[in-house]
């Protein structure tokens, strides 16, 4: 029976693959859309109103001097202008009037690494989409085209690893054949995961984030069963709430900016498989599943781009 | 053009553009 | 089979009701005085065009103002069709030295054109709309887009048409 899960799991796997390979980026945007797009010229802490106010973390942006397109604006963004302000905290009036054009001085200021903005045709396989997301370490990947009058760059839209995935679990039946444990694909990472407890200060929670080049850090009791998650996008409602002058608030304290429609951490276990995975990334907005023994102790985390990259590169 | 309030100072204009077979409604935000 | 052996579960401590009520029961100091965020996602209401309950010659007016200031440009308007501007708009960027030449060395049209015309709705309420009509190059020469339909038209930026009608809304607010 193992053997016959293997081998299936196997050809499903070659099947998605060919999926991916035969689909454009184009093929996964829906007939019809929106894309908020924001004017560089635009200050930051107006960005953080318009991404809140239309429920999204992230958005192209703009520079309408040069009439082209000027990269993504993310969490990261916010979490530099948090750690530029922690370290410099009487340059409140610059980080209050700062303008989306100046985030790159703060990256800079800060020593912090630039987001590699890879980009992609909108024509070109959704398969290559993948592989230059996962090179680049971004979980999305604008799709850009030129207007075929005046050669501007056009933003199409912005892919993310999440889209993708709910594209293959909505679309590849093969899904269903993925039954072999999670525990045994070398897909879940154990080693080194940060974690931290509910006393930990945000900001030293924040450095966790910046220096493991993650997007959630676990937090977990004295005998390390998981509590809660602490993600990079709950530096949105720091900022808003104004409490980024009071960083010394404990990790605790600060996820209780977090909105009601917070849908939860998702866990899992090592016996889990794929199949019911891609089931639930199909019906629910998951970002990533915290992987815990029986008792609930925190044993490491299973990431959209492990998911990805098992599956464009894994078996 | 499709226009909304302008509040907090920004102007929000947006127009929707047919890209190959499909619809974007391309939404700008700038500053007043 | 799926459900029934999969130990998939969302964890309850990190739902926020829950938390916030531990993170009270635990008195920590501050728990108490962070509210959630509410995500009002208010439902951003659009309107075509910009309204007015100005009168129709005074919004033409500052219309022309506007375009004025901005350095656009517009045909003498018929006598018949006093409420339609044709505009036309040096869209100047930044861009590298050789701004008018593409990549594959083509020129690129650099002068928009819009049309930007005055309806009434009901007594006391009048709309403007701004319609893009194309590029035009500077050197004179039709635009290429006549040899390209609407229909086999499939790329197009928004952007331009974007930041102009932003730039004249602008003026108008400011002005008015």
């Amino acid at each position: 029976n193992r053997e016959k899960l293997h081998v299936e799991q196997k050809l499903a796997i070659e099947s998605i693959r060919k999926f991916l390979d035969s689909k454009t980026s184009y093929d996964v945007l829906p007939v019809s859309y929106r894309l908020i797009v924001l004017d560089t010229s635009l200050m930051v802490k107006k960005s953080l109103n318009v991404l809140l106010q239309n429920n999204i973390v992230s958005a192209p942006l703009w520079d309408s001097k040069t009439s082209k397109f000027a990269g993504l604006l993310t969490s990261s963004d916010f979490i530099n202008v948090i750690q530029y302000y922690f370290s410099n905290p009487d340059k409140f009036e610059l980080v209050d009037k700062l303008q989306l054009s100046g985030l790159k001085d703060i990256e800079k200021a800060i020593g912090a690494e630039p987001l590699d903005m890879a980009s992609i045709h909108p024509s070109k396989p959704l398969f290559e989409a993948c592989l230059k997301m996962l090179n680049s370490k971004s979980r999305r990947i604008p799709l850009i085209d030129k207007d075929e009058e005046t050669h501007r760059e056009i933003v199409v839209s912005v892919l993310t690893q999440y889209r993708i995935l709910k594209f293959v679990a909505l679309n590849c039946r093969e899904t269903h054949f993925l039954k072999r444990p999670i525990g045994e694909l070398n897909i879940i990472s154990e080693q080194n995961v940060k974690k931290c407890r509910m006393t930990t200060p945000v900001i030293d929670v924040i450095q966790l984030l910046t220096q493991g080049g993650v997007s959630s850090i676990p937090i977990v009791d004295e005998e390390g069963v998981l509590i809660n998650i602490y993600e990079a996008i709950d530096v949105l409602g720091l900022i808003k709430g104004g409490i980024y002058n009071d960083l010394s608030l404990s990790v605790g304290e600060a996820l209780m900016r977090r909105s009601d429609d917070f849908e939860g951490v998702y866990t899992c276990t090592r016996n889990d498989k794929l199949s019911t995975i891609m089931d639930n990334i199909r019906k629910s907005r998951i970002h990533r599943f915290f992987v815990v023994d029986e008792n609930g102790r925190l044993v490491g985390v299973m990431t959209l781009s492990d998911i990805l990259k098992y599956i464009l590169l894994g078996e | 053009l499709a226009t909304s309030s302008i509040k907090h100072n920004t102007l929000c204009v947006a127009s929707i553009v047919r890209y190959r077979q499909k619809y974007v409604t391309q939404i700008l935000y700038a500053p007043l | 089979s799926n459900e029934e052996d999969s130990t998939l579960s969302i964890l309850p401590t990190s739902l926020p009701q829950i938390h916030r009520a531990n993170m009270l029961a635990q008195g920590f100091p501050a728990a108490s005085k962070i509210s959630p965020l509410v995500n009002k996602k208010s439902k951003t209401r659009w309107h075509f065009g910009i309204r007015s309950h100005s009168y129709p010659l005074d919004v033409m007016g500052e219309i022309y103002i506007a375009l004025k200031n901005l350095g656009a440009e517009w045909a003498k308007p018929s006598e018949e069709d006093l409420w339609t501007i044709r505009v036309r708009w040096r869209y100047d960027v930044l861009e590298n030295s050789n701004a008018f030449n593409s990549e594959d060395g083509k020129k690129i049209p650099d002068l928009m054109k819009m049309v930007i015309q005055l309806f009434q709705i009901e007594t006391n309420n009048y709309l403007v709309d701004f319609k893009f009509d194309g590029w035009e190059s500077n050197y004179g020469d039709m635009t290429k887009r006549s040899n390209i339909s609407e229909d086999e038209m499939s790329t197009f930026s928004a952007y331009p048409f974007l930041h102009l009608t932003a730039k004249l809304i602008m003026e108008l607010a400011v002005n008015s």
